[in-house]
């Protein structure tokens, strides 16, 4: 079921997502 | 005395003995200090100790309702002056203030709010 | 009877076995068992990116804006599992007013997991269902599980 989203991964378990430093910004200067 | 508060900050920041000193690692979040200011002017200072590579600050005024959970800047209750290209934030939109700061710098805040509340 | 976090390592490996993806009555695709499963037997995990809870409500209007289903599933006040882009089979889980499956939140050595449980024996090729419990809103979501006791609105 996977293969028909290109962008989609598929897990075993869960990963622990990394923010990064502009995650909340709406836009940069 | 103005010290960090213990009780209205992000758990997961790490506070130093004196209260003087925080250390936050992965994502934003936020720890205010023990008083608030309503009237009048005010002034603080931040050292930046230690900054390492990748890492990232943002320092400023919060209200009580500012999302602890999210960088300070992230909504309508606080406003931050960022390390990183010295950007400044509020309701999470960036506009250039200053050239960055980092590690060994010395930050100050004014406040200036009219007498009467 | 075996510790949850031994029934949790064993998971990993019958869990894809256990239950495959397929077409559903109730809505789009649904996750069916592959075999006979019995009561109170751990099924799988709800597996994606453990996110922060404040970023919740940027994903949903990023998600919302590009057309993309969202799947999320809260873990507490502070986590939720984004199962959107990165997840597994548990993500087509879908609700029914009158479920054969539930969830809980555990914790295994210090971690927290979404799993999946039984709530009663389950025969081979039945879709598996739990109930959402989503809080009650104003924009009412209508539920398409075809039990008795359907209560018409996921929300």
């Amino acid at each position: 079921w996977s293969a028909f989203a290109p962008d989609f991964k598929e897990l075993d378990e869960n990963v622990e997502y990394e923010e990064r430093e502009s995650e909340f910004d709406l836009s940069d200067e | 005395t103005v010290l960090l508060a213990l009780h209205d900050r992000a758990p997961q920041l790490r506070i130093s003995e004196d209260r003087l000193s925080v250390t936050g690692e992965k994502g934003y979040c936020m720890v205010r200090s023990t008083h608030a200011v309503s009237r009048g002017s005010w002034y603080f200072e931040v050292t930046v100790d230690d900054m390492k590579d990748g890492s990232a600050a943002r320092l400023g005024w919060a209200q009580e309702y500012a999302n602890l959970q999210a960088p300070l800047g992230y909504d309508k209750f606080g406003y931050a002056w960022r390390s990183r290209k010295g950007t400044r934030f509020h309701e999470s939109r960036g506009k250039h203030y200053s050239s960055s700061y980092g590690e060994g710098d010395v930050l100050g805040f004014l406040i200036v709010l009219p007498n009467d509340i | 009877s075996l510790p949850m976090a031994m029934r949790f390592r064993h998971l990993r490996e019958t869990a894809k076995i256990t239950v495959g993806v397929f077409r559903s009555d109730i809505h789009g695709r649904g996750l069916f068992c592959l075999r006979d499963i019995d009561g109170g037997e751990m099924v799988i995990e709800y597996a994606g990116e453990v996110i922060r809870s404040s970023l919740t409500d940027k994903r949903e209007k990023y998600y919302t804006a590009k057309g993309i289903g969202c799947y999320m599933f809260r873990i507490d006040d502070k986590s939720v599992i984004d199962a959107t882009m990165k997840g597994n089979a548990a993500r087509f889980i879908n609700h029914s007013c009158e479920p054969n499956c539930y969830s809980k939140v555990v914790d295994i050595l210090g971690k927290k997991h979404i799993l999946i449980f039984a709530l009663r024996k389950i025969i081979q090729g039945e879709e598996l269902t739990y109930d959402y419990k989503f809080p009650l809103e104003e924009d009412k979501i209508n539920c398409h599980c075809l039990s008795r006791k359907c209560r018409k609105y996921l929300n």
